[in-house]
């Protein structure tokens, strides 16, 4: 329990009614073993410490609270504030069709992702949805998105093996020429080093210019998230964050490397691999993860 | 690196990120810089001979890999790991390589949960061309890996790879699951299967550890397959779990084709750990 840990250093310091450079320093050394083992980027960690560190310092200790508490309030509110603050779902307005692209490296949970937003969105906020099949490179990829629209009783757009940028486009018109006021496009997992993946998603970008774009991340992701998540979004400017597999026991570090490189806001994590596996963000519940 | 020198803090500290950066845990990069202490005695050394001790410093963590030999006729290899790790394309690839070394081998499409797993798996048998035993959807996985065993045997094949659902490993039905399909399996012989090759993601952090961990307690892993090590990630998350269990790394998945898999060389991957 951190908070008991916290306490600990606490004690060993006695008499302290106020944090100092001294009892907030050993604990920042506390926080980044525990970031470090939760996956947090080492760099991110080191921002982070040097952040709360100045926040910490002086930081009055009101007399209900000890020092440890005070301590452990910081840093939960800042890992709160630095992952967005509270939850919010994007507006998913604007003229129809609303275009969504699915994004990230290979097997994050993309195709199952796009199952799990169409079903939300069709329940939450009565769209007609369309899933678009761009993935042309992975063995029956189609057929995996095919399988997952008819058990949903949502269509899915595909032209079997062709060139992913005219599928985007056809799958755009068909959606407007049929009544579906949302699209949302499956891609195929790349790595954000392959430029001709990478270029291939811009011109899908270019040609259809989706208001939303998710990067799918796995939350078992270890240090190079953050790498990986800037190179998307420096090369993609992606909208938002899904964070796949929370139903796994991987404390999600990767979480705040993400949030902490790209600004971009964790939108929905994914809990199961049922459709109905999907929850908006909470970020005091995913800090009280990461903490352990 | 650094030149010549002492082995100053900041130096110490330096190369704790760079191991920390290779998802290397905090505990194996300390146990590293520990032994590097001790070597270095306070004198100067040079990069070189820094690189040099932290390979060898790591290359003590993990068991050498077995040169592979058949256990069986079917040799059985089951392929476990949880979601999106990479079993499935690692199937296509194995069978291609022992294909390749003229050897007769059958695939069985044990995941029969995932959507489009089965035609996934079929794709593969179909472009290395070998047999596949697959049910309907829905179908009870253990049934598909007896039947398979028993074909493959009939068949007078050499390999048999069986593929399985993706599980996370604090799932118990899951587990359960795997559990059973093993029960079943060793109705045919006990010790099957002959191998069992755990597939971790190369991204993956810390938690391939307890992915090890849960795994190992339901059957017992021959060998790791670590995947996607063609990208930027290092995969040193896996070293802890090479030495808790003694488990070796068997392949290195380097990519989405036939060929994009290598036999695990310890020294060739040290060496890329401190490039
Ligand atoms: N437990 C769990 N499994 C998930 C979740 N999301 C996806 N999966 C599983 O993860 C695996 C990979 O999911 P996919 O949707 O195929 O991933 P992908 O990103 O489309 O993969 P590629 O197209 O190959 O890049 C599948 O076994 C999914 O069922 C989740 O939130 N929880
Ligand atoms: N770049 C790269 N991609 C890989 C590698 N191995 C697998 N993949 C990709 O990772 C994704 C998931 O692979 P699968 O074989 O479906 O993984 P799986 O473990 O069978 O997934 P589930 O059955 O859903 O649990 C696919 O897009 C593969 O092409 C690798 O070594 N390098
Ligand atoms: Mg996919
Ligand atoms: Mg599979």
């Amino acid at each position: 329990q951190l908070s008991d840990k916290l306490e600990g250093i606490f004690k060993r310091l006695r008499g302290q009614s106020q944090l100092t450079e001294e009892n907030v320093s050993e604990t920042l050394r506390e926080i980044r073993v525990v970031l470090l083992s939760a996956d947090v980027n080492f760099k991110t960690t080191k921002e982070f410490i040097n952040a709360v560190k100045e926040k910490a310092i002086g930081a009055e200790v009101l007399t209900s609270l000890s020092p440890g508490q005070v301590m452990v309030k910081v840093i939960h509110d800042e890992l709160v504030a630095l992952l967005g603050g509270q939850a919010e779902e994007p507006a998913f307005q604007g003229s129809p069709p609303f275009q969504i692209l699915m994004m990230g490296l290979q097997g994050s949970g993309k195709t199952t992702a796009c199952g799990k937003l169409a079903l939300h969105l069709r329940n939450t906020r009565k769209k007609n949805p369309l899933l678009v099949a761009c993935d042309v490179y992975r063995p029956a990829a189609i057929d995996q998105l095919k399988t997952i629209g008819k058990s949903l009783g949502i269509p899915v757009y595909d032209e079997g093996l062709g060139d992913p940028v005219k599928i985007s486009e056809n799958g755009r018109k068909f959606a407007r020429d049929n009544g579906h006021d949302l699209v949302i496009y499956d891609t195929a997992g790349r790595l954000q080093m392959d430029d001709e993946l990478m270029r291939e998603l811009e011109r899908i970008i270019e040609s259809v210019k989706p208001q939303e774009k998710f990067f799918v991340a796995d939350a078992m992701t270890g240090q190079e998230a953050v790498n990986v998540a800037k190179t998307f979004n420096d090369r993609l400017d992606f909208t938002g964050v899904i964070l796949t597999k929370m139903d796994g026991d991987a404390r999600g570090g990767a979480a705040l490397s993400i949030k902490s490189i790209t600004g971009k806001p964790i939108r929905y994590v994914g809990t199961g691999e049922k459709p109905d596996a999907l929850e908006v963000f909470y970020p005091d519940r995913m800090v009280s993860r990461i903490l352990g | 690196a650094f030149g010549k020198g002492k082995l100053t803090e900041q130096v110490i500290e330096n190369i704790e990120e760079k191991l920390l950066a290779a998802d290397i845990s905090m505990e194996v990069a300390s146990h590293i810089m520990d032994e590097v202490r001790v070597k270095a005695k306070g004198e100067e050394i040079d990069s070189m001979q820094l690189l040099a001790w932290m390979a060898e410093s790591t290359r003590n963590l993990m068991p050498v890999t077995p040169v592979w030999t058949a256990k069986g006729k079917p040799h059985v290899i089951l392929m476990i790991g949880v979601n999106g790790a990479g079993k499935t394309t690692t199937i296509g690839k194995l069978a291609h390589h022992y294909k390749a070394k003229g050897l007769s081998v059958m695939v069985a499409a044990g995941d029969t949960f995932r959507a489009g797993a089965i035609a996934q798996l079929e794709k593969w048998a179909q472009r290395v061309e070998v047999d596949i035993i697959k049910h309907q959807e829905g179908a009870d996985a253990a049934s598909v890996a007896f039947d398979a065993y028993a074909a493959a045997k009939a068949r007078n094949l050499d390999i048999l790879i069986i593929d399985t659902a993706g599980r996370l490993h604090n799932k118990g039905h899951l587990m359960e699951e795997l559990r059973k399909l093993v029960r079943v399996l060793r109705k045919h012989d006990e010790v099957l299967p002959h191998e069992c090759l755990l597939v971790v993601d190369g991204n993956t952090g810390q938690n391939a550890i307890q992915q090890g961990q849960g795994f190992n307690a339901i059957v017992k892993l021959d060998g790791l397959v670590v995947t996607k090590l063609d990208g930027t990630a290092k995969g040193g998350s896996i070293i802890p779990l090479c030495r808790e269990f003694g488990i070796p790394v068997c392949w290195v998945g380097v990519g989405e084709d036939l060929d994009d898999l290598i036999r695990f060389d310890r020294d060739e991957y040290v060496q890329g750990l401190f490039l």
